[in-house]
């Protein structure tokens, strides 16, 4: 899937 | 990944240890909120559902499983442990958690990043953990008799997202991010609901008192 911005934290 | 976020992390790993420790040691789940618990539950289930679909790294990946099993395991330990469950302080638990649940998601389907069913749920999320804590705010407000452990617990969970503000700041500052007001307030709201706890725990780790709140 596209990578959000901000999906990379928790 | 910046020093901010990683502290954060690791204060957020650091608070559900402790409450593990509490659990696993003293066998009691006394003045944790159940209520609370199963909203970190929903909050992770709608938040990680991307475990499965996107890669970002070994470390996410982990950490994403770790709040995953300890926060079910939590819950299933207060509702099903025979020993644990009977140190659930049921009576005191009466904030009606369910009624977070509602308005956080219409909030998520009203004001999100882009409407769709992944990013709707991240964002529900979001609103859903700035309030999570308050059944057991609530809780420890009616306790007379708040053990170390516990105290502790919310003070490093209060601390994780007071660490993430830092982490936004300097992304924004030292990254060039966009600008994310969603994740930024609902942090806010989350850190500051906390500002009372805060102002006693340091208090009575100051003067070596027991931590006791005012009714």
């Amino acid at each position: 899937g596209e990578v959000m911005v901000g999906h990379d934290e928790l | 990944m910046n020093v901010f976020r990683l502290a954060g992390d690791m204060t957020h790993l650091l608070s559900i240890m402790v409450l593990l420790l509490k659990i696993h040691s003293m066998k009691s789940c006394a003045g944790i909120s159940l209520k609370t618990q199963e909203l970190y539950v929903l909050v992770f289930a709608t938040r990680y559902l991307d475990i499965f679909t996107t890669y970002f790294s070994f470390y996410n990946t982990v950490m994403k499983i770790v709040f995953l099993v300890t926060s079910f395991s939590i819950v299933w330990y207060m509702r099903h442990h025979k020993v644990v469950r009977q140190t659930y302080d049921r009576d005191q638990d009466t904030f009606r958690h369910h009624l977070l649940v509602i308005p956080c998601f219409l909030l998520a389907l009203l004001i999100n990043h882009r409407f769709t069913v992944r990013e709707v749920l991240w964002t529900f999320s979001l609103y859903l953990e700035a309030v999570a804590i308050l059944p057991q705010l609530v809780l420890l407000q009616r306790s007379r008799n708040i053990d170390n452990l516990t105290g502790n617990y919310v003070f490093f969970l209060g601390a994780y997202r007071g660490l993430y503000l830092f982490n936004w700041i300097y992304r924004y500052m030292a990254e060039k991010s966009q600008l994310r007001w969603i994740p930024w307030i609902s942090g806010l709201v989350q850190t500051a609901l906390y500002a009372d706890f805060f102002y006693y725990y340091i208090k009575s780790w100051k003067k070596r008192e027991k931590l006791q709140l005012p009714a």
